[in-house]
């Protein structure tokens, strides 16, 4: 799990995962 | 192709910074007080897992505090392994219309690392999927290529939840 | 005549190429997919988009755990105008949530945008087709996760990476040599356009009713001065001035950054290979076609380029 410092009371969390033989980094923004 | 025969151009009034003079020239009141988006590309700084300075006993309480407020569940640490825990966590989801049966059960394995003295590292790592129902996830005779279509959100989710009831508690 | 015959085949064989290659193709190696929570407040992910230079993102709801369609700026112009008709409901405003943005759409009375998808493999000229009929300028790219059988986005494929994709990889967009002007592609007719002076909200309304995404600034000669697109509507609520919408749109575009790259204009002489020869070397999403002397004849869309390689000659 990557994460990044909160700002504006939002949280963004992600992780890199295989696509078949792609490499997707998903990341996700959600509220503190 | 030729370059001479093209009479592609960019706009020179469109240009913001001969816009914002022609704006101003005229004098309008407004023009003056509105300052143009600063596009601050503020590099998302990330960071593996997240970051710890207090005891590593006092982190790994406030871990199992969190999880235990959350409803998740985990197996019973082995004497030799204290910094590793194994947390399997009922993702309730709305019913979805064909009520299909889908493993509703996320494992992830949560462990502290230290980095230097006094400065840990807790990280978060899917472990699977299981159902509550008992019936295994029959993904074991995909082929390679299907094995990795594998969506991190529920797990993203999942860890959103536990930060910031960690960040709440601390 | 010999370049009509060479444009006819040029065509031809790009069609052949989007039919031969998948939507996956198109993916960079790797790459970033940035997704929002749907409990997110509205100008929070207004953050988001601005911090991370981007226009549109895919929703995901945790409560179904599944994906609950694209943030795009028509949704951000829906916000506005809900707002300019209810100037009492500020609070509200503050406080929406994505998950909210449908009621929004109901309550001005706009059609929810039906956001077609699409599996990764399948061919990117279905891809495109798809996008065509949805009138939309993206489309998703979804598959199902092997354990949850639940949505993944991929990734979501705009006209303007498929026009770049075509032409950093088709050798034949050199051969379309025809003057755009003879291909009947240009939209001419009703191109609404405004003046410097017109109020910022009415100026929105025309991208909202015209479901297009920007608006041409003339002057009282019809030449072309500036253009209003729908994503400058982002920077207008970031800076609160939306409580402020008497502003003219000369001014609202005072709030565009510095590294905004200009309009691009051309004529009806030139050809389709110049036109692609700059999608590769820049970011341009539209061309505004004028006259020689800047008059404002009409304008060449992502889509008008799309719809000609795709279903032209």
């Amino acid at each position: 799990l990557a994460t990044s410092s909160i700002k504006h009371n939002t949280l963004c969390v992600a992780s890199i995962v295989r696509y078949k033989r792609k490499y997707v980094t998903q990341i996700l923004y959600a509220p503190l | 192709s030729k370059e001479e025969d093209s009479t592609i151009s960019i706009l020179p009034t469109s240009l913001p910074q001969i816009h914002r003079a022609n704006m101003l020239a005229q004098g309008l009141p407004a023009a003056s007080k509105i300052s143009p988006l600063v596009n601050k590309k503020s590099k998302t700084r990330w960071h593996f897992g997240i970051r710890s300075r207090s005891y590593p006993l006092d982190v790994m309480g406030e871990i199992y505090m969190a999880l235990k407020n959350l409803g998740a569940e985990w197996a019973k640490p082995s004497e030799e392994d204290l910094w590793t825990i194994r947390v399997r966590w009922k993702y309730e989801v709305a019913q979805n219309k064909n009520n299909e049966k889908i493993p509703d059960l996320m494992k992830m394995i949560i462990q502290l690392f230290q980095i230097e003295t006094n400065n840990y590292l807790v990280d978060f790592k899917f472990d699977g999927w299981e159902s509550s129902y008992g019936e295994v996830s029959a993904n074991v005779n995909l082929s390679e290529d299907e094995m990795s279509t594998f969506s991190a959100y529920p797990f993203l989710h999942l860890t959103t939840r536990l930060i910031m009831e960690l960040a709440v508690n601390s | 005549e010999k370049i009509i015959v060479e444009q006819k085949l040029a065509v031809e064989s790009i069609r052949a190429f989007l039919k031969s290659k998948t939507s996956y193709d198109v993916l960079p190696v790797s790459y970033r997919l940035i997704v929002l929570d749907t409990s997110l407040l509205v100008k929070k992910s207004l953050n988001v988009l601005l911090q991370n230079n981007i226009v549109s993102a895919p929703l995901w709801d945790a409560k179904t755990s599944r994906f609950a369609g694209l943030l795009t700026s028509s949704d951000f112009i829906n916000v506005i105008q809900y707002y300019f008709s209810n100037p009492d409901k500020f609070e509200l405003v503050d406080k929406l949530q994505l998950d909210g943005l449908k009621d929004i759409e109901r309550a001005i009375g706009v059609e929810p945008p039906d956001t077609a998808s699409i599996h990764p493999s399948r061919p990117l000229y279905e891809a495109c087709i798809r996008m065509m009929d949805s009138t939309s300028r993206r489309i998703p790219l979804i598959d199902q996760d092997e354990d949850t059988h639940r949505e993944i986005v991929v990734s979501v494929l705009t006209q303007y990476r498929i026009l770049k994709f075509v032409a950093l990889n088709c050798r034949e967009t050199h051969f379309l040599r025809r003057p755009i002007g003879e291909l009947n592609i240009i939209t001419k007719n009703n191109v609404a356009s405004c003046r410097m002076t017109t109020p910022v909200i009415d100026v929105i309304q025309l991208l909202s009713q015209g479901n297009v995404a920007s608006i041409p600034i003339v002057d009282h000669e019809g030449t072309l001065i500036n253009v209003y697109e729908a994503v400058d509507v982002l920077g207008l609520i970031k800076g609160g001035i939306y409580n402020d919408l008497s502003l003219s749109v000369g001014e609202a575009l005072m709030r565009r950054s510095d590294d905004f790259e200009g309009v691009y204009t051309c004529t009806e002489r030139d050809k389709l290979s110049t036109i692609m020869d700059n999608i590769r070397k820049s970011r341009v999403h539209r061309f505004f076609v004028t006259d020689d002397s800047g008059k404002l004849v009409g304008v060449l869309t992502l889509s008008d380029l799309l719809k000609y390689i795709l279903l032209g000659e």
